[in-house]
């Protein structure tokens, strides 16, 4: 492992904990589409049944878990919690996250690696991830007043990907010259819907004010 | 191999 998938993952790591903290703390997920989180459940579940059937490594297993577990904890407060479930903006979170579901599947039933159950739902859940931040950014833009947390949150989870699309240029170059295009592809894409965010996300902070996206 | 498809990767 190079040192920028480990930048990646941590970055990955610590959005989830930003996100938990501000849900946590401030007892409210205000400006969180929960569409977004489901959205991640389903990507998580589908992209590690192979954590009982292969074995990567301990730190491999550990982040697994990590991440299904966070994904439902988050879910769980959004739509359970007595005090959070209030702040939830539910009719602003209004992207038909089942638009997505079905496009990434049939595109993962015609181009993926192997034609197995457990091949088939790791593309998916790999081109699911990719899409998956638009119910969040279509919110984002919605809200008047984004918090520093959810800010901080979104740039996070989207710096997560920009690192591990070095990893790739790394590990191509550098380590074993493989191509894997679906995992390229689908990253370069994921990090490209960001895009608009970061410029705004840079500017606010440079600026030393409270981000807003243009409608 | 695992490497080979990024299945070694999160």
């Amino acid at each position: 492992m190079n040192l920028f998938r480990l930048a990646g993952d941590m970055t990955h790591l610590f959005s989830i904990i930003v996100l938990l903290l501000k849900i946590h703390a401030t007892k409210s997920c205000s400006g969180i589409s929960l569409k977004t989180q489901e959205l991640y459940v389903i990507v998580f579940l589908t992209r590690y049944l192979d954590l009982f059937t292969r074995f990567v490594s301990l730190y491999n297993t550990v982040m697994k878990i990590v991440f299904i577990g966070t994904s439902f904890a988050i879910v769980w407060y959004m739509r359970y919690h007595k005090v959070v479930k209030q702040t939830y903006n539910k009719d602003e979170d209004t992207f038909k996250h089942y638009f997505l579901l079905l496009p990434c599947f049939v595109l993962a039933l015609l181009l993926h690696n192997e034609f197995t159950t457990m091949d088939v739902l790791w593309t998916f859940s790999l081109y699911l991830e990719a899409v998956a931040i638009l119910p969040q950014l279509v919110l984002l833009q919605q809200s008047r007043n984004i918090d520093n947390l959810t800010g901080n949150y979104v740039f996070f989870l989207g710096a997560y990907r920009g690192l591990y699309v070095l990893n790739w240029i790394y590990r191509y170059f550098l380590q074993d010259h493989r191509a894997r295009w679906i995992p390229w592809i689908s990253g370069l894409v994921q990090t490209a819907l960001y895009a608009d965010f970061f410029y705004y996300y840079i500017l606010s902070w440079k600026k030393h004010e409270k981000l807003k996206l243009p409608a | 191999d695992d490497g080979f498809s990024g299945k070694d990767e999160l």
